[in-house]
């Protein structure tokens, strides 16, 4: 804190634009100077994505709790809360009804429909939403509509849920994300604040990780552990999805209700 | 009286009662974990403890800590240890053995895989309700995103991406896989 206090003697203010700018398979992500004495002042990092249609903001967590704000456009946004269920389920006969829902065309589609997916809780955002993501918590973004998709991403780094440095730190999960230049040193806790400009995203986690652990770890052939680790994976973290991604949700209105027999509503009728 | 609470707090627990093992698999291990909630003093000090002994050659699911530093001592026997952050390579890659510490920072990932002897460590964690969220597993950070999210990450089939969702069916402690299941895979 009390460096932070010695950055906090401002003495002018100034309008701030974005001074770095990565452009990725669908999208860009314009990240605001982080050693700005207002921001740092602040403790925060501010990141802007620009996600066009069909776009997905691969998997990541960060150091820090996250509010997001939809500025434009529409899409999808989940987050993988540790301890909670996969609420979201499709059985074979409801894959088969859901048309509307997009998938894949070819070898997949037989083997999907006999046997569904399941997954955590995936809410629809647009434009006005605010989001909130706590620390740690793996999340993702996907671009549905016919726009861009701009997201304006605050993180606090100086909140107390961040036990590391006031630097920036995004984990991905997939792909294999080259953001800023990449200075190792020391460990990135507290007592190196500010130190240096250590922060955002190079690779992703598995890319560190062992094949032959990660191929006995999920138990899948070494070619799927290769592809976990993204080594020759360029599209950076914004990536373009073939077809519409097809996810199981909601519709988004509800279906009229077939109408019940007048008799079921009617009481002292036997179970 | 604070002093007369603090007389009458409880100040002690034990966490090697296999017993009351927190997540257990009869082919892989166990960990016991002390928080604030079993050990309310923890509360005031923001810290809580995971005791862990992993069998043979058995792996710790990569995971990382979601809101705590992870400082680990090796009670007994070594293991492969990698932890990695946001960087290209691992921040650590090497064999972890008994009487030696490592620090995990706070939401780097982290995977052991226990040598010949086997591996016991106790871990402090700077959060009194400290959170792990493993990759691998029924309880997987992969398990709870959708198939089609892994498809175009991993650039995966959806046979591969089913696979990685639902291969392990383990909670955090994974067994070693035998010889032969390991070469059917590969």
């Amino acid at each position: 804190p009390s460096q932070r206090q010695s950055r906090c003697q401002v003495q002018n203010i100034d309008a701030l634009e974005p001074t770095q700018k990565v452009q990725s398979e669908a999208g860009e992500t314009e990240h605001w100077d982080q050693s700005n004495e207002q921001l740092e002042c602040a403790g925060v990092s501010v990141t802007r994505y620009t996600i066009q249609p069909r776009g997905l903001l691969l998997p990541h967590y960060n150091n820090a709790p996250q509010i997001t704000y939809v500025t434009q456009g529409r899409g999808m946004h989940g987050a993988a809360i540790p301890g909670c269920p996969e609420t979201y389920q499709s059985s074979q006969q409801s894959e088969q009804q859901q048309q509307q829902v997009p998938y894949e065309q070819g070898q997949g589609q037989e083997e999907r429909s006999t046997q569904g997916d399941q997954h955590q809780k995936v809410r629809e955002i647009r434009q006005g939403d605010i989001l909130a993501v706590p620390v740690g918590v793996a999340n993702w973004f996907y671009n549905d509509g016919e726009t861009p998709l701009v997201l304006v991403t605050l993180l606090d780094t100086s909140n107390n849920e961040n036990q590391l440095d006031d630097n920036r730190r995004t984990f991905y999960l997939g792909g294999n994300p080259q953001g800023q230049q990449q200075q190792r040193g020391s460990l990135p806790f507290r007592r190196t604040h500010g130190s240096q400009q250590e922060s955002s995203d190079a690779g992703n986690i598995f890319n560190g990780m062992d094949e032959q652990i990660l191929t006995e770890a999920f138990g899948v052939r070494q070619e799927t552990a290769r592809k976990l680790r993204g080594e020759d994976d360029n599209r950076g973290n914004i990536v373009r999805v073939e077809n519409r991604l097809g996810v199981i949700r909601p519709p988004k209105t509800e279906q009229p209700r077939q109408q019940q027999p007048e008799e079921e509503d009617q009481p002292g009728r036997p179970n | 009286s604070l002093e007369e609470s603090l007389c009458n707090t409880r100040l002690k627990i034990n966490i090697d009662n296999p017993s009351r093992a927190d997540v257990y698999n009869p082919q892989a291990g166990r960990i016991n974990r002390i928080n604030s909630r079993k050990l309310p003093i923890l509360r005031d000090f923001n810290l809580n403890a995971e005791r862990g002994v992993l069998y043979r050659n058995a792996i710790m699911a990569p995971h990382w800590n979601l809101n705590a530093h992870s400082i680990i001592y090796v009670t007994r026997g070594s293991a492969q240890v990698q932890i990695v952050g946001n960087y290209q390579q691992p921040i650590y890659d090497g064999e972890l053995r008994q009487d030696q510490i490592i620090v995990v920072p706070q939401n780097f990932a982290v995977v052991k895989r226990a040598k010949d002897q086997g591996f016991e460590w106790i871990a402090f964690k700077t959060n009194d309700n400290a959170m792990v969220n493993p990759l691998v597993g029924r309880t997987s950070a992969i398990r709870a995103m959708p198939e089609e999210i892994l498809q175009n990450a991993f650039r995966i089939s959806s046979e591969e991406a089913r696979r990685l969702k639902y291969n392990r069916d383990e909670v955090e402690l994974l067994a070693p896989r035998p010889q032969s299941e390991q070469r059917d895979v590969a």
